[in-house]
């Protein structure tokens, strides 16, 4: 379903400046796994997100998500993998100049879901993370939390086959993500692959699920289900 | 050092729909103390923390921040009561345009200091966030946790009397978390007065501080050595 062979991304700042935020990194995720990325801030872990989403490509290796190799996928494929894709950035990445229900809302809007449809999966979305009554807010309107779980609402309400997560708990209370859990864990139970990155020693203890632990972009443990 | 008293907080959206972020609150911290403000997202902490940095003003009541009534304040005195608070927001606002050295050095800068100080005293700061060797990286070249460490290294670099923190954790890891905390800590021993909104359980309840628990809006707790 997902998986990283002999990844290497280095990012270039100048003629003598480099970081290389990935080293070598080989790692195979199968359908239906919930997997955490967890490792120290600057450790590689958004990195290993954007490489997945294909908002970065790799300088060395290859990757494969849902079948497709990253590479060689036409510009005009991407789409169609996306469509299959959930994700969380951990800036949020949302639409100032929508509301909230537009924001979750173009998320079936781009993969063109009729209307009826929309209208039934987004209030269902923004009550399942507790911002039913948020629906007309934009997001300069929004605690840091509620911006964050917008941004969670619009990762699911496709009901994507794989949901990449970057840090989605990090503004959030601890009751609070307790629940962004237990709607990823049921999203998990349904088939969908989960790969989330997370500094939450808690949640990741709790749930016992295959651990991946990055330091200076190299894979350095990977147990299944592994503790923080 | 810092009071609030009968502080409500207000923000509109169109004619008829209104958020009552704060209500009715009223608080005392003296100088030297060390507070966390807890409580659910969306509770009211960001807009306690905007209040206080007079970034939004209170719809009632009056605040109270270094002895300066902050309704009364004339404009061009803000500046210099800014010279003795520092502040880390929960979404960090470093200026995309300048280096880590030169959004660090910013904030000694806008309050006069003497190039030579400023030569001295950011390296220091940013040796003590662990980020020495991103100096001449700009922000968006950096990791979320490595962008908030920035924020909080521009904070204390100017040694206020006052630090005023958002949520300066949310990004990091345990451990580097850890080291941001004793840097706290640390400026609060030499007296600096320091108010941090966190969603941080373990941190409140390891350093056993005043806290100030917020539910929409209201003050329900405020306890001395309290825990999460
Ligand atoms: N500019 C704004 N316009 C309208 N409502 C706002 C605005 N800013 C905040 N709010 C609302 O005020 C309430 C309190 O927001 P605040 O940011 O203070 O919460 P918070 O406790 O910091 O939450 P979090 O833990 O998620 O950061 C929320 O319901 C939020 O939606
Ligand atoms: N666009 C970029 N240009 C240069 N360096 C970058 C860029 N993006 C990330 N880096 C560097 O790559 C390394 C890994 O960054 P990454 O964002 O993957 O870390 P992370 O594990 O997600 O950290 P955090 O826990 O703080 O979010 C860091 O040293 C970072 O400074
Ligand atoms: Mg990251
Ligand atoms: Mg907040």
């Amino acid at each position: 379903m997902i998986k990283l062979q002999n990844v290497t991304k280095t990012y270039k700042r100048g003629a003598d400046d480099e970081v290389v935020a990935l080293d070598d990194v080989t790692v195979e995720v199968t359908k239906g796994e919930f997997v955490f990325v967890v490792g120290p801030s600057g450790s590689g872990k958004s990195t290993f997100m954007k490489l997945l989403t294909r908002e970065q490509l790799p300088d060395g290796g290859e990757i494969w998500v849902a079948g497709k190799n990253l590479a060689t996928l036409r510009s005009w494929k991407v789409p169609v993998l996306r469509r299959e894709i959930g994700y969380v950035f951990q800036d949020f990445k949302l639409l100032e100049n929508k509301t909230v229900y537009e924001n979750v809302a173009f998320a079936l809007e781009v993969i063109g879901r009729p209307r009826r449809e929309i209208e039934k999966r987004v209030p269902e979305g923004l009550d399942l993370v507790g911002l039913s009554e948020k629906s007309r807010a934009h997001p300069h309107e929004l605690s840091g939390g509620q911006q964050q779980r917008v941004s969670v609402a619009r990762a699911f309400v496709n009901n994507p086959r794989i949901l990449l997560c970057d840090e989605p708990t990090g503004n959030l209370d601890p009751s609070t993500s307790v629940g962004v859990m237990k709607l990823l864990d049921r999203i998990n139970r349904t088939g969908a692959t989960v790969v989330m990155a997370t500094h939450d020693q808690h949640i990741v203890d709790s749930m016992r699920r295959r651990v991946i632990e990055l330091e200076d972009g190299h894979v350095v443990r990977d147990q299944s289900r592994g503790v923080y």
